[in-house]
């Protein structure tokens, strides 16, 4: 009756010292915090599927990961959240792509994969689709920060980009 | 982006990823994440795979499924599988990412080609480790 579960909370290039040991400190104990709501499922006989969902919404709740709350900006100054969802046993998956108003975008792909017959639903629809079954909604900007809207400043600082289309678009992250 | 992948009791393989996307993207633009095969991939006759990175690169090269396939049918350790994927496909594109990975047999594995990745995991009965850099 083994288990195991892994996270990851985003790849990049973490330059030094850009996190002061107290920031670190916080990303580890968030990092924990998801690893630990997952373990509890599957130490108690749950399914890898709860598993993962409940991880992953924990780490949509911090604003530590660009993810849910403390999702990064786009060009309008908006958020748009994608998120998908598998299942090993059934091959049976579900996901969003462009959403803008559920704090937890992996709650709404379980939601296409169990109660749709879909797998990929995207922008408005997916978003009709998440009131439709009753999840919570939240305004676009709950999910901005301070910390990603001054990331997002620096792009748009750095980047000119013209309005036509194939323009060279400065994509930070 | 951020991402989740587990084996239960019954030894049932999921994962799940959920992101922002990237900063000031314009038009729509969508990466990896949501599509199944790419940001996320789950087989118990494999392995379950998440992925974060630049999306394009993720998408062209069906990460999460190539790790997969590459399980299933090279009879690579889920090690090699990802190593191979991200240093030999992906890096010498300019591909920067990483994965996350367990098998059918709860064999985990962790891998990126960047400088960090925010990572965590845990088996039965074991302690919780966590990593940056």
């Amino acid at each position: 009756n083994r288990y195991a579960i892994a996270i990851h909370g985003g790849a990049g290039t973490l330059s030094k010292g850009m996190l002061t040991e107290d920031q670190e400190n916080e990303v580890h104990a968030a990092l924990r915090q998801a690893v630990m709501a997952g373990k509890q499922i599957l130490a108690q006989g749950g399914t890898s599927l709860d598993a993962v969902e409940a991880a992953v919404r924990e780490l949509e709740n911090s604003e530590w990961f660009n993810a849910g709350k403390g999702s990064v900006y786009n060009y309008d100054g908006d958020h748009e959240l994608d998120a998908s969802i598998m299942d090993g046993a059934t091959l049976k998956a579900g996901a969003v792509a462009g959403v803008r108003n559920s704090p937890n975008p992996v709650s709404v792909a379980r939601a296409v994969m169990n109660k749709s017959e879909h797998v990929l639903l995207a922008g408005e629809g997916a978003d009709r689709f998440a009131r439709a079954m009753g999840l919570p909604q939240v305004e676009n900007s709950w999910f901005g920060t301070p910390m990603r809207h001054s990331q997002w400043r620096q792009a748009q600082d750095k980047a000119q980009p013209s309005l036509e289309p194939g323009a060279e678009d400065y994509k930070f992250g | 982006t951020v991402g989740a992948v587990a084996i239960d009791q019954a030894g049932n393989l999921a994962a799940a990823t959920s992101t922002g996307g990237m900063t000031n993207k314009k038009y729509g633009r969508v990466g990896d994440s949501p599509l199944i095969g790419c940001g996320a991939y789950a087989d118990n006759r494999s392995c379950a795979v998440s992925t974060t990175g630049h999306g394009e690169y993720f998408i062209r090269h069906v990460v999460a499924h190539e790790v997969c396939a590459r399980y299933r049918y090279l009879g690579e350790s889920l090690q090699q599988c990802a190593q191979q994927v991200l240093f030999e496909e992906l890096q010498p594109r300019g591909g920067e990412g990483g994965l996350i990975a367990i098998d059918h047999t709860g064999a985990v594995t962790l891998n990126f080609n960047t400088e960090g990745m925010y990572r965590g995991w845990s088996e039965s009965d074991g302690e919780i480790f966590t990593g940056i850099y």
